[in-house]
């Protein structure tokens, strides 16, 4: 229905207006509507890294994009927030400052939200409180170990 | 409501009885490539009901039961299930007086998946009603696997509607 | 034509076989043709990492898949092996001893080819014999400044 | 035959007149999120005569001049450089005697593009022609782009062998 799309859309737009400049260190990002008729417009999302010019999510950086992707992502998640969200190397394009950004986020919300990430960075392991490590000592299966920051280095050397 | 353990048997490359204990808020899971640490991410989905196969990266439902190693055999069934600490209530209706919840899912080579509440089976639907109003569920932004920011970043407008209008 | 694509498809095919390996530490891969008709047929990258059975790339976890599309990258440059060849982030899903191994093999490649690599990744980093900086300091304008592997952790810093 | 230098002018956020000197067969580019590496990237394809705005991901062909940031106007054109070594006659025709072979092109906003070899202008098609045998060239598997692994991973049978074929 037309007002329940306008109050999705209003809901996920002031969400990602907070987060974006949290994960970039400043700047704006918001939605746009790319048509007047709220049944069968399209969604824009366009962004404005600290010292850019705004932009379609579409022509900024690889990174850059990803980054603007988790604001989107944190913005849904919140309009039907579960007790816990699982993240999948979302952190893999991000540069060692938009990494720091990401962790301090995941952070501040991991106040009302059990976080569960898997990654490969070292700089998001170091942010982690419990960290389990996954091998495949015997072919094709999988086992788990609970691992401190130091052994999950050693282990990502597989 | 927390989610406490995980526990994982014949599921994809955890074909051993696995219990991932989750201590605390911010949870890191690592490894080598490949060692199976995206599969956790679709057991969740598992069973939390999702039915399709290809978002569980597979071709048919059975395609999670761990299908043999060089050291292996393949085995017959899959089962996954999440326990809750349900103290504050979230999980409401008629489990909301247990502390803890757990959720269970089973399949067989046949493809025929059970559902368990507490330990009592029950049909797929019970399992999707618990998690009414707890924001979780197959396809819930709670899940964001590998490829869903790229999957974001690529949309064109109207698949972008689409996701907030699934969102809602 | 048919000869050209069987000849084609025979050269990339002996490529990866020769490649793969050397990134994963062992295991194989081959392209399969999935129709008998050499005009229509498409193309199947199938791959066994090692310990593993083989299967469709698409079956792959997320490193793995990078990994193997990295070696029919290679094998498809040596069909016309250009004097320089540049990669842009290939290395992002990798794990540490994945990466190691991308490394060597594009050193062993360096014998004949220029490689000039963008990459986020400290163990990439170190092993580039020359490492250029390219820095924002002044909104949206991009400069180049010569670093080595200590200063460059700190510009990754942003 | 090596890449010895890429001079980059109002190309993108390359404004300023900017020379990468590469000194050696390792050379690796780094610096924060959106600082203009994969814009490199860009400038190489396009000095090589790629002619569709959509590899060089722009919307026209003029999208590759600079267009101004809160410190800086936009500026009317765009020029990218290559240097390369060719004391082993790689460059054949009637460059193989030069030591040094330099291809250039420029762009102003009308969308014209005016090629040069070793400062003399010339068509683009002299500039393909030059690269005929050396393995370079636009769509060359010699410059592997940000999304160009995904494409491969995603890339369904038919599509991997239009890979195949134009890469022959
Ligand atoms: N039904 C199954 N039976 C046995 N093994 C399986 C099954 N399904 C998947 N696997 C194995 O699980 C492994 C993939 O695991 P997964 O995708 O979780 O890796 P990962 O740890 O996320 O790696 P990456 O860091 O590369 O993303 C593969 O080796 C695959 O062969
Ligand atoms: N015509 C143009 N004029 C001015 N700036 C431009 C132009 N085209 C692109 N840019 C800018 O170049 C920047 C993108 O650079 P690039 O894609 O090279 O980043 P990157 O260093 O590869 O980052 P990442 O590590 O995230 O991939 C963007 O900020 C974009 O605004
Ligand atoms: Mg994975
Ligand atoms: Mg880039």
């Amino acid at each position: 229905t037309r007002e329940r799309f306008k109050e999705t859309f209003d809901k996920v737009n002031a969400k990602i207006q907070e987060k974006f400049p949290k994960l970039f260190g400043g700047g704006h990002a918001h939605l746009e509507m790319t048509d007047d008729d709220l049944l069968t417009t399209g969604v824009a999302i366009m962004a404005r890294p600290p010292g850019k010019r705004i932009s379609n999510i579409h022509l900024m950086s690889g990174g850059e994009k990803a980054l603007t992707a988790v604001a989107m992502v944190f913005a849904i998640f919140e309009l039907n927030p579960a007790p816990f969200c699982m993240l999948d190397e979302v952190d893999a394009p991000l540069d060692e400052a938009n990494v720091g950004r990401f962790c301090e986020l995941v952070k501040e919300m991991s106040a009302q939200v059990q976080f569960i990430f898997i990654t490969h960075n070292k700089v998001t392991m170091e942010m982690s409180q419990q960290l389990i490590g996954v091998t495949m000592r015997e072919s094709g299966v999988s086992r788990i170990v609970d691992v401190d920051v130091a052994e999950a280095a050693l282990m990502a050397m597989g | 409501m927390r989610l406490n353990k995980i526990k994982l048997a014949g599921f994809k490359s955890f074909v051993d009885p696995t219990t991932l204990n989750l201590t605390s808020n911010l949870v890191g899971i690592v490894g080598p490539n490949g060692c199976g640490k995206s599969n956790t991410i679709d057991a969740v989905r598992w069973v939390m009901g999702e039915s399709s196969a290809k978002h569980l990266r597979g071709q048919s439902m059975d395609d999670v039961i761990f299908n043999g190693s060089s050291s292996r055999k393949p085995v017959a069934q899959a089962s996954i299930e999440l326990i809750f600490d349900n103290s504050d209530g979230a999980i409401g209706g008629e489990y909301a007086k247990f502390n803890e919840v757990s959720v269970r899912r089973s399949v067989s080579r046949d493809g025929q998946s059970t559902y368990y509440l507490n330990g009592t089976r029950c049909r797929r639907r019970d399992i999707t009603d618990i998690f009414l109003g707890t924001g979780l569920g197959p396809r819930s932004y709670a899940i964001i696997e590998q490829g869903m920011i790229s999957r974001l970043i690529e949309a064109k407008p109207q698949e972008l509607r689409v996701y907030l209008e699934e969102a809602a």
